[in-house]
């Protein structure tokens, strides 16, 4: 048990600092036991550093680089141990452009072993779907559901860019 | 092992019997504020035995069945039912499909079925537990919660990390 | 004092009100002192319904109507009493499309009396904008600035729409 | 009385002497994730005297001063001035232009400046109550806190209306 928990804690430092490096395009990332002498006592510590930067806290971090680091850990988790699913609420929300593209990019390739269900804002994350489900409120405070193409889905769902003028 | 239909009746806003088949690979929802795509998360969730009423935004149990409007009267009762794709025996069930089903009343009760027959919360505890199906924290990511990974306590992310193993 | 402060919490109310039912287009909304008799030991509580709904609780709201409504009564307040100046950091975050447009003509009004410091990936809320700094990080790890025009601002930089493929 | 320019010299990621010009309308902040934007709102709370280390991330004062990276050395010192107009005499000071500096050493002490001369956080605490500036919960809304409002108990609320008053 010890034994499975040291393997699985060593697999999922290792995509943690994967992930992460892939989303920062660099930096530092790791995963410490506080008491590497006792796993099945220890707690888990994260360390974490954008490229070049040096902050000495995860508190210092901006929102999009705690939601790119907490992605990190999550899917070095699904990687480690397939989970069969794994739902999303909004967890791109916070995120600009180009780590919407990272982020979509990853669930694409996660995706192989695990299934994911996506609720999200933003239109990346759409494109690399492979079904979607457009929802709407009704008059009679019932909500109501349309399967629907990439092509499909109306401007108001989804956000848009500052200079597509 | 995946999730192939979720059926939502009288959950929350679905009002109406709604289905969504789910495919291997990534689903999106998406839609306007409000409409009622994080029901469908919790809903998920729900079915799996939540006991966390405040992770799906509930007080009591008739948070979850739809309060009607003045168009339309309200549901009695809450059905959710989850239907598994168990063709490779990832489940310890001989069936190609397993059905989980949850009924929630008024009066605070909720009635388990598992494949149809009336099941007790732990059986469908353990049933999930050994197909590593959980309500882990790593499975479910609601709204506004993707940075909580980063402000859980050491020990509860070697808990996590456990449950990976 | 008592007087003042009636004076100015039956204005908020108002203000409250008004700029939910702009922001959903109707619907119910109300401040409540909790001892009316004795406002300057009160509690303020609040009620508040989207139009149709029948939602009991203010936790049954979705991200996006949280917001409004947590918007609609920080401008109630500015309103009331206008504040120099208020700085918003991504309030706008979990808005779809339509919100985000109510949102930044919202601002756009009370900009008259009170001056906004708003920092947003939203093009809508950065269209209402008398003026824009655009911000980025240099290789040595500190914040470069640019004052910006609407055409300069990058793609990179704002959320993109589903439906312009 | 407006926000007229905002200077940030050490303070967190704004290593080099940095000047924010602000008009009386909206002023948009953009950036990639990471690029500073939260910070500026960070150094806007903190010259206006604010104690709360939670509401700007940092648990001490080092926190705030550039920390430094592998290309530039760090700050021994961070510095905001932050200057107001004051041409409608809203401030009850005799000049057409109040600046507020704040400077912080890795000590941890602060330094206040009132139009160059040195002052108490008091005399500070004491001219923006006057002139209805303060850290009130309505005047800077900082990432991920725009629900906080109705989260607040019922006499948080009061008090935030009272401030209004
Ligand atoms: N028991 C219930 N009966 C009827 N309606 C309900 C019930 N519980 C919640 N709702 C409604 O569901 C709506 C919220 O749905 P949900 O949180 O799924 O929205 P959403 O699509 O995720 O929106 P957002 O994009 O803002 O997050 C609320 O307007 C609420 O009134
Ligand atoms: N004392 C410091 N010295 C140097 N850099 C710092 C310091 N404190 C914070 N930072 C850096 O500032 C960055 C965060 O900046 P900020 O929170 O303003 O980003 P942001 O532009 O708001 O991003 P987001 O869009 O993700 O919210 C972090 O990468 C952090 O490393
Ligand atoms: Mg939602
Ligand atoms: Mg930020």
């Amino acid at each position: 048990m010890q034994r499975k928990l040291e393997t699985t804690f060593k697999e999922v430092a290792k995509g943690f600092e994967s992930y992460f490096k892939m989303f920062f395009g660099g930096g530092h990332a790791r995963l410490r036991l506080t008491d590497p002498k006792h796993p099945m006592d220890s707690g888990v510590d994260i360390e974490a550093r954008p490229p070049g930067k040096r902050t000495k806290s995860l508190s210092q971090l901006s929102g999009g680089e705690k939601a790119l680091t907490s992605v990190s850990l999550l899917f070095a988790l699904l990687q480690a141990n397939p989970s069969p699913f794994c739902v999303l609420d909004e967890v791109d929300a916070m995120l600009d452009e180009a780590n919407v593209d990272r982020f979509a990019s990853a669930i694409h390739d996660i995706s192989q072993r695990t299934q994911f269900i996506v609720i999200t804002h933003n239109r990346r994350t759409i494109e690399v779907s492979d079904s979607i489900y457009g929802i709407s409120m009704a008059p009679d405070a019932a909500s109501r559901v349309l399967s629907m193409r990439l092509a499909d889905v109306p401007v108001e769902a989804v956000k848009k860019p500052g200079s597509q003028n | 092992m995946y999730l192939k239909r979720l059926d939502l009746y009288g959950f929350k806003s679905f009002a109406s019997r709604t289905t969504f088949d789910f495919g291997q690979g990534i689903t999106a929802i998406v839609g306007p504020n409000g409409s009622g795509k994080s029901n469908i998360a919790d809903a998920l969730r729900w079915v799996l035995g939540g006991q966390s009423n405040k992770l799906i935004r509930a007080k009591k149990m008739e948070d979850v069945i739809f309060t009607g409007s003045s168009k339309r009267s309200r549901s009695d009762k809450a059905e959710v039912t989850l239907t598994l794709d168990n063709s490779d025996g990832w489940l310890p069930i001989d069936s190609e499909e397993v059905s989980i089903r949850r009924r929630g009343s008024r009066s605070g009760d909720s009635d388990y079925y598992l494949n149809g027959k009336k099941a007790k919360l732990r059986d469908i505890h353990v049933l999930l537990a050994t197909a590593s199906v959980s309500q882990s924290s790593y499975a479910i990511i609601g709204q506004g919660l993707v940075e909580s990974v980063l402000s859980l306590r050491p020990e509860e992310r070697r808990e996590m990390i456990e449950e990976a193993a």
